[in-house]
């Protein structure tokens, strides 16, 4: 799974 | 939110507050590289224009918020209130050199070729390698004040715990940003040779100062 649209960190 | 990610948080925030905290206590921006700030400035705009189009959570918009906030706020005690003593004979790293090439890298490789894609991926790119301009003023010097230390001990430690991070989410989520993780090896690795200066002289109460 590569997150790129939801970005949680900072 | 995983231990090593909250941690890495607050030491990246404690870094930007010993560095605030040092420039106010001592009225005097001496030894701190203007460039280095700027760069970090221009890292958290690039990154945190998000806060406008998408809502994460209240921790992350506050923190993002104190990012922006503080950071911006070292430049200005830099630039403007304590300018007469800021040490820029010394800050002499050319910063075009690292905006240049970061610019053209984030344009080529990057998740999705999207304005607000392209900024998150040069803002990731430049916080890798905007700590340069502070090294390079250290090494010219050949010391640093022990507070300025704490400082970058404090910064450097914040990417290194995100990696810890980024390899627990790997495989307890299966989340990986190979930008993110990239970039943040390569801007940790920079860190390595103070970090062991910052433990062999610093830790036992020594200035910190180059070898000749």
């Amino acid at each position: 799974k590569l997150a790129t649209a939801k970005k949680d960190e900072l | 939110m995983n231990v090593f990610r909250l941690v890495g948080d607050l030491s990246h925030l404690l870094a930007i507050i010993i560095l605030l905290l040092k420039i106010w206590k001592t009225r005097s921006c001496a030894g701190v590289s203007g460039k280095s700030q700027i760069l970090f400035s221009l890292v958290f705009i690039t990154r945190y224009l998000d806060l406008f189009t998408n809502f994460i959570s209240v921790y992350n918009s506050v923190m993002k918020i104190i990012y922006l906030v503080t950071s911006l706020g070292t430049v200005y005690l830099m630039y403007f209130k304590f300018k007469a003593t800021y040490d820029s004979n010394h800050d002499t790293f050319r910063i075009e050199f690292l905006v240049v090439p970061v610019g053209g890298l984030s344009f080529l490789v990057n998740h999705d070729f999207t304005p607000l894609e392209i900024l998150w991926t040069f803002s990731i790119y430049l916080e890798s390698v905007a700590i340069l301009p502070q090294l390079f003023m250290i090494s010219k010097t050949g010391e640093a004040e022990t507070i300025t230390s704490h400082y970058l001990f404090a910064l450097g430690s914040y990417r290194a715990l995100y990696i810890v991070n980024w390899v627990y989410r790997y495989y307890t989520e299966g989340f990986f940003d190979l930008i993110a993780i990239v970039a943040g090896c390569v801007q940790t690795i920079l860190y390595c040779d103070f970090f062991y200066l910052y433990i062999t002289k610093v830790l036992k109460g020594k200035q910190l100062k180059l070898p000749a």
